[in-house]
């Protein structure tokens, strides 16, 4: 079972998007696919027609009250499974202040159900706190989606000197950073030239430091502003479903290529 | 003094623009505005230049630490000063857990220095959790910007019906919605218009109840995407330095008058 951290402290960049959209082109190309949804607002789910009220099993219960994991997944098409959340799960971050390990509660979980999936993407919040802490030590490896504005640099530099650096060097040092998805991405303006320049030297200038993004890259494929994209959430489905035609479907597609390789085209 | 929390737990939908940039109008106009920074990741000083380093006196030493208000702002123009956060901040959340009064932290605190200023705009992250609820009852007044994408109603309503009402129940019994912003709006688009019609449904459904947003609207200023708005960013100036000739200031001009009236205007 490969687990993939989807992580950018940044709100409203494109994670959730990346993770129903790179979980559903997986799974469409024959891997049994779990979405793991980390965020209290509970958006993964819901992208794909998956509402939970509260009260009802979401991942919640498995780090808080050690539910079985298996008890709060939901099917959300052919070989895709989500393990959604609700609003419960802000009370995670207070909750867990205190508990022994809290760090490796998902990790921990999702050895229950590894037999079962052949990839795991962890969609997280926008913010580097214990939910966000928990997505990095269960994962083997990192996507960061970005939208090429100002933000991106100086939250990218945090993500990866400060909380990846620290999770890699006292908890799960296996940890490696893949690569950055530009999001949202308008090529032909100056300023988003100028963000992905900048983010590639970061890059460059860490190539064989011991450091987890030594080999990250920026993937050649971007995902293109499209309103098939934004359009698809309303309708509880992902974008291929949605939308197959679209400039979306074909870039999540081309990215699941580029990313993981030929299998996981469809 | 006059408090404005500006408020959306979903990331990335113009807070911290909107909040620079009415506050920059309202400036302009010959109000003295304060800025309040409740975001651990200091979107809110990097847009406007001003830059702590961790250490330095910031808005999470004065919730903290009982700081002096006045020892932590930094000015950032003609009658525009700013409360700068920066990466301690994100400590606060759990720090401040089991404080007695942790959610008056913030409007105690502002009381020092009520009556050097005409206007505060409390720019919030993308969370419910203690600081922004430090901001709901530090304010009278409550902006949402918002953008209208899917998630937007389901956020809204949560925002509304769980935590503004129980604030205003609970502690701040003043609390009242102003309206929502419709931010890096794309009027063309037919999702669009379907989300602004279910907020204005909304809206119009509370009319007469005694709730907070009973007369809050949705504003006819929206503010369009604007790469100037993105750009303005990367130099460390509001709009109306950078580009004071692109729609983006004159979206946030215009906007700064219908919500406050005439004299916000240049
Ligand atoms: N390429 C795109 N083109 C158009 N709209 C997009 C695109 N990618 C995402 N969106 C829309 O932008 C909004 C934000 O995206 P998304 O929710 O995936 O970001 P996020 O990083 O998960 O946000 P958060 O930080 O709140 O979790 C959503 O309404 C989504 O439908
Ligand atoms: N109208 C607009 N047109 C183009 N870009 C915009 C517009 N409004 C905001 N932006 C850009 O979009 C990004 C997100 O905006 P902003 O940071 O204001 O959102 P936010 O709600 O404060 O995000 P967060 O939830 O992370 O605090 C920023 O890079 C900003 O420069
Ligand atoms: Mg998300
Ligand atoms: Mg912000």
């Amino acid at each position: 079972m490969r687990s993939v951290a989807i992580i950018n402290q940044k709100g409203g960049v494109g994670k959730t998007t990346t993770t129903v959209n790179l979980g559903a082109a997986l799974a469409r190309s024959g891997s049994r696919v779990l979405l793991v949804d980390l965020d209290p607002q509970g958006h993964l789910g819901l992208h794909l027609g998956v509402d939970v009220p509260e009260g009802e099993p979401t991942i919640y219960d498995v780090l808080t009250d050690e539910l079985p994991l298996r008890q709060a997944i939901v099917s959300a098409g052919d070989r895709l499974d989500v393990l959604p959340s609700n609003i419960d799960l802000a009370a995670a971050e207070s909750e867990l202040v205190s508990v022994l390990g809290r760090e490796v509660l998902l990790r921990d979980a999702l050895e229950q159900v590894a037999s079962g999936y052949d990839m795991v993407l962890i969609d997280c919040p926008p913010s580097l706190g214990v939910l966000t802490i928990n997505a990095l030590v269960a994962a083997s490896e990192v996507l960061i989606p970005l939208q090429a504005q100002f933000f991106a640099l100086q939250g990218f530099s945090k993500l990866l000197d400060k909380t990846v650096r620290l999770v890699r060097q006292r908890i799960n040092p296996a940890l490696e950073v893949l690569g950055v998805i530009l999001c949202m991405h308008e090529k032909q303006t100056r300023l988003s030239g100028e963000v992905v320049e900048d983010i590639r030297g970061f890059l460059e200038a860490s190539r064989g430091e011991p450091v987890a993004w030594a080999n990250a890259k920026v993937y050649d494929i971007c995902v293109r502003r499209n309103v098939k994209l934004a359009e698809a959430t309303s309708f509880g489905q992902s974008v291929l479903d949605y939308a197959p035609k679209s400039n979306g479907a074909q870039d999540y597609l081309d990215l699941a290529v580029e990313i993981f390789g030929a299998g996981a085209s469809s």
